[in-house]
């Protein structure tokens, strides 16, 4: 297959990351433009980190994400 | 500080752990101390109490695994999620694993686990995750030296279990700033390789151009070798060096990497012995003088010659006409110099030698 660009891989890591601890749904989603609920994962997660809060994964948020972190779900249970 | 929904807690003071395997990263004897040691972090302050179990089943059980290692909840290989734990309950509740593709130390150099475990712990016992960046139950691993919970943290704690009944004086963590206080005044203020770096207390604001908020970080994480307040500093792009004073003593960082030789005594530029500290400093490119500002007076070095400019000290509000009397911290950007005096800062024309503007010190931080 195609070899991911560094942008596809940014989504990769945001994906995983708002999956493991955001509870963003498994599954196919459409066109990423209209993926709202991603957009809210983002909006969340940037909203706890006191980051601009844009929906968009920018490179402060992705860097965050890349940060070593305790991974229990920040929901419980 | 957040808990758990529904707020759940042991419902006994009185709660066993165990500790199931060990990394083979540390000696035995150094987990033990870092699991204990993590335990009083969080005893110290509530009335709990813990005792280990080395059978059977305790409250808290304490395991290092990787990848899946039986709860479906799967660690992600080196970096990336350090550990989890679970809320207190029956049977999972309260169990803490560590990620084993880790590297785990006793100090500064990859994962501490003596930090990780007081997180986790903390979520053991009933503390979900702080968004307070200066929290131990922020999400985000960073080392520190010294007493690691905050107020948020102590607070948190205390409203599910109360305060020790033997009160024992605890230093907490220090509040980190917060960057849209009206009053906020800095430390100091210097550029780093194109990036801005802004002290204040134990913290330091890092301003990218690319990055559209500042990031905040205790100094003692990035550096733990140098105070841990920050009088002064400036860049010396010329040399590729960043100064950074804490009273007596200077360091020099080359990007974020301490230059060894060093602390120096700040008495080595020049100055006399009667100065114990410097208020602020600022390069100008354009003279390759270093100005050092010392209470009502300022000084001028010359990087080239490594001496001081003789004539100086001078008073800073005859030669800076329009500025306070002192100064907190000065930078030098776009052709103007910017100085910072409690909650206010003054825009300066070096050339035509007068304040074009005057802000409010967090304007910098995009307030």
């Amino acid at each position: 297959g195609p070899l991911r660009s560094d942008d596809d891989d940014g989504w990769f890591v945001a994906e995983k990351y708002l999956r493991r601890l955001y509870g963003l749904s498994p599954g196919l989603r459409g066109a990423r433009t209209s993926s709202s609920e991603f957009q809210t994962k983002i909006k969340e997660m940037q909203r706890f980190f006191k980051l601009k809060v844009t929906g968009n994964l920018d490179d402060n948020t992705l860097d965050l994400m890349k940060e070593p972190r305790c991974g229990v779900p920040d929901v419980a249970e | 500080y957040n808990h758990f929904p529904r707020d759940l807690k042991w419902m006994t003071n009185a709660i066993t752990f165990r500790i199931l395997n060990y990394t083979p990263d540390l000696k035995k004897s150094d987990v033990d101390r870092a699991i204990r040691t993590a335990l009083n972090v969080w005893a110290d302050v509530t009335p709990l109490t813990f005792k280990k179990l080395y059978q059977g089943n305790a409250d808290i059980m304490i395991s290092f695994g990787t990848k899946e290692h039986g709860d479906h909840n799967p660690f992600d290989g080196p970096d990336g999620l350090l550990a989890h734990a679970y809320p207190p309950g029956q049977g999972i509740g309260g169990d803490t694993h560590f990620d084993e593709d880790e590297h785990w130390t006793k100090d500064s150099s990859t994962y501490n686990l003596f930090i990780v475990a007081a997180h986790e712990l903390g979520h053991a016992l009933g503390m979900s995750h702080s968004s307070d960046p200066g929290a131990l139950m922020y999400p985000v691993y960073s080392y520190a030296t010294g007493y690691p919970l905050s107020v948020d943290d102590i607070n948190g704690i205390q409203a599910l279990y109360g305060p020790n009944p033997d009160s024992k004086k605890v230093q907490p963590k220090p509040d980190a700033p917060t960057k849209c206080d009206p009053m906020l005044s800095f430390d100091a203020v210097t550029e780093l390789r194109g990036e801005t770096i802004i002290f204040k207390d134990e913290y330091y604001w890092r301003l990218h151009p690319q990055m559209p908020e500042p990031e905040q970080t205790l100094i003692k994480s990035t550096w733990p070798s140098i105070s841990k307040k920050v009088d002064a500093a400036y860049e010396n792009p010329e040399k590729d060096l960043v100064i950074i004073f804490s009273g007596i003593r200077m360091w020099a960082l080359n990007g974020y990497n301490l230059v060894d030789g060093y602390p120096k005594y700040i008495h080595k530029l020049g100055l006399p012995k009667k100065i114990r500290k410097v208020d602020a400093a600022v390069h100008i490119k354009d003279t390759g003088k270093t100005l050092l500002f010392t209470e009502e007076e300022y000084w001028s070095y010359d990087e080239e010659t490594g001496t001081m400019d003789t004539g100086y000290p001078r008073s800073i509000e005859e030669d800076f006409p329009g500025m306070d009397d002192e100064v907190d911290a000065a930078v030098f950007q776009h052709g103007y110099l910017y100085f910072f005096h409690d909650h206010l800062q003054y825009e300066y024309s070096y050339t035509s030698r007068k304040v074009i503007r005057i802000m409010r010190t967090n304007s910098f931080l995009n307030c």
